[in-house]
């Protein structure tokens, strides 16, 4: 199974049209594997976006250096992973 | 579970568990509801719709989906919550028992079965169906991008290994086929509904194109009725509009072949959260979420009976 151990999801603010394509950017480079939950659109509207470990430090370098605003929306996606699979086994051994 | 009384409504499940319990509900409401199988999925799995009638031949109806993207766990959860809902309150509650005594309504809980199954077994965050793409390592379809509408068209991509990819043709996929096929062949279904999920959203077409759909004010003014009745319930705020101007370009959508081919009344649902589980959304939160959705699909099921056309 699938191990998304310090896959962070991003929550991206972008300002500006600008800023937007910077982000699609982003999306084509294949090598960084990333994830839109919610692809780039419209400045108003977020953009979240799962960077799997290895990447995370370069997107958010990137996102620096453009003056790109974001939050971390899930610090470690595999904890919630696990919670959600706890509270399916607590619920099937009852 | 013995029953869908006893049957856990606040966890989420498997393929198989979810498929017990369409025969189950079957089984103890035979007079109400059936399970018809239109198709089989890319892996062999069986895809199952239930079908709600209280009689007649090919009445009107209202086609309401979940799990069309297999990540989004609450859509499937929700829909398994809608069907035991539909057979608790038919000849309870006013609203529903009207439409039921002169509609029908089906309703598939799984509609990417092999995606569900992987996101079970192997890759929980598994979005696409699990066809292969010859020529590609990468494996399968965005089902939301493989309709005939602005299918090719910008709003998808053309990279097997992208998540929006729209396939090789439209209908390329068996779990979007099986869909079209049973749709044209019925021929008087009137609502579609399509559930995702995540970010509150309440959704008419067009996606491909910002031309302005004929019905337009209407589907507007019935979005605004619902996304309020949704958040009676619990405060839940949705925002509504057009695919393209709420979101963003889409092609090759569910609704927008839907609405094209004359389904007036063609919505997507975008269900909670707007950003702090995303498509990891708490198990406590599933009936919840069930329960504010299901006044919204009352609002557009409720509208649909009473504006025949």
């Amino acid at each position: 199974k699938e191990d998304f151990s310090g896959h962070q999801v991003l929550r991206i603010s972008a300002a500006d049209e600008a800023q937007v394509e910077k982000v699609r950017e982003l999306e084509k480079l294949e090598h960084l594997q990333l994830d839109f939950w919610r692809g780039p659109s419209q400045p108003s509207t977020p953009i979240d976006v799962r960077v799997p470990f290895p990447s995370v430090q370069a997107v958010k370098v990137f996102l620096e250096s453009h003056g790109i605003k974001y939050s971390i929306m899930i610090k470690d996606v595999q904890v919630l992973l696990k919670d959600e699979e706890e509270q399916m086994f607590a619920f099937k051994s009852r | 579970a013995h029953s869908t009384d006893t049957f856990s409504y606040a966890t989420y499940h498997t393929l198989d568990e979810i498929y017990e319990f369409m025969d189950l509900l079957v089984a103890e409401n035979p007079n109400l509801v059936s399970k018809i199988q239109i198709g089989n999925s890319y892996e062999g799995r069986p895809i199952n719709v239930l079908k709600f009638s209280t009689g007649g031949t090919n009445r009107p109806a209202i086609w309401i989906d979940t799990g069309i993207h297999s990540r989004e766990w609450v859509t499937q959860a929700s829909g398994v919550w809608f069907a035991k809902k539909i057979t608790d309150d038919y000849g309870q509650d006013e609203q529903l028992t009207a439409i039921l005594d002169s509609m029908d309504i089906f309703l598939e809980i799984v509609t990417n079965p092999d995606g569900f199954a992987y996101t079970h077994s192997k890759n929980r965050l598994w979005r696409k169906t699990r066809s292969i793409t010859a020529g590609s390592s990468c494996v399968g379809v965005d089902p939301n991008r493989n309709w005939d509408a602005g299918f090719g068209e910008a709003g998808a991509s053309s990279n097997p290994c992208s998540e929006t990819y729209r396939g090789k043709f439209a209908n390329s996929e068996v779990e979007v086929k099986s869909i079209v096929d049973f749709v044209t062949n019925h021929g008087n279904i009137k609502a579609f509904i399509s559930i995702h999920s995540y970010s509150q959203l309440l959704l008419y077409p067009y996606g491909y194109t910002t031309t302005r759909v004929a019905h337009q004010s209407e589907l507007d003014q019935l979005a605004k009725a619902a996304v309020e009745n949704l958040a009676s319930l619990y405060g839940t705020k949705y925002k509504y509009g057009s695919i393209i101007t709420t979101i963003y370009q889409a092609s090759g959508g569910t609704i927008d072949w839907t609405y094209n081919s004359g389904i007036k009344y063609s919505y997507t649902f975008e269900l909670r959260d707007t950003g702090l589980y995303g498509f990891l959304l708490p198990a406590k939160q599933i009936v919840p979420t069930a329960q504010e959705t299901w006044l919204g699909l009352m609002t557009i099921m409720d509208y649909t009976l009473k504006h025949p056309y």
